[in-house]
């Protein structure tokens, strides 16, 4: 579970 | 969070990174690679650390840094590449070369050497797919003109081991 909400606030930085 | 006697990630950096050193020093840097492998998180401690001595406004302390960086890569196996291969380090460096966050400010040599990092890692490392997103973004807005010359087959290669001191 920990994994996966990480992977989900995982972005790439805006340009 | 356990720390291991003697020397921490955090003084091992200290050191590999001094702008003091008159030239990169391999007896640290390897120390620092050795030091995440014993750590249980090492590789997440060990990427906000480097992102930090990256963004440093001295180019050599930054320049050391893309070099144990580098190091890293090569020596701290899946667990480190897992690591760098998240936006959450990989935006880090982007910040760096952007005009839009630090690149205005950062020399050409510090901005450089994270574009061939970057190229080098989508050619080794092609499951890391979030590499290879931050690096197609940077060639869409124009900051990477055309793809760096690195020679790919010797990208990951492990660095030299620390060379013994002269009795």
């Amino acid at each position: 579970l920990g994994e996966e909400s990480e992977e989900r606030d995982d972005h790439l930085l805006p340009m | 969070m356990a720390e291991a006697e003697g020397e921490s990630l955090e003084s091992w950096l200290n050191k590999a990174t001094n702008p003091s050193n008159r030239q990169e020093d391999w007896e640290y840097i390897i120390g620092f690679c050795d030091q995440i492998n014993k750590e249980l998180e090492g590789p997440q401690i060990s990427v906000r650390l480097l992102a930090h001595k990256i963004q440093s406004p001295q180019e050599w302390e930054a320049v050391q840094a893309l070099t144990v960086l580098e190091a890293c890569m090569k020596n701290c196996g899946r667990r480190f590449h897992n690591e760098v291969g998240k936006f959450r380090f990989l935006n880090e460096l982007i910040k760096v070369v952007s005009p839009k966050y630090l690149g205005d400010r950062v020399s050409e040599k510090v901005k450089t050497k994270i574009i061939e990092l970057l190229y080098s890692w989508t050619v080794a490392l092609p499951e890391e797919s979030k590499i290879k997103d931050a690096y197609h973004m940077l060639k869409r807005q124009g900051i990477v003109q055309s793809d760096p010359p690195v020679p790919a087959d010797r990208t990951l290669i492990p660095s030299p081991p620390p060379r013994p001191k002269n009795p």
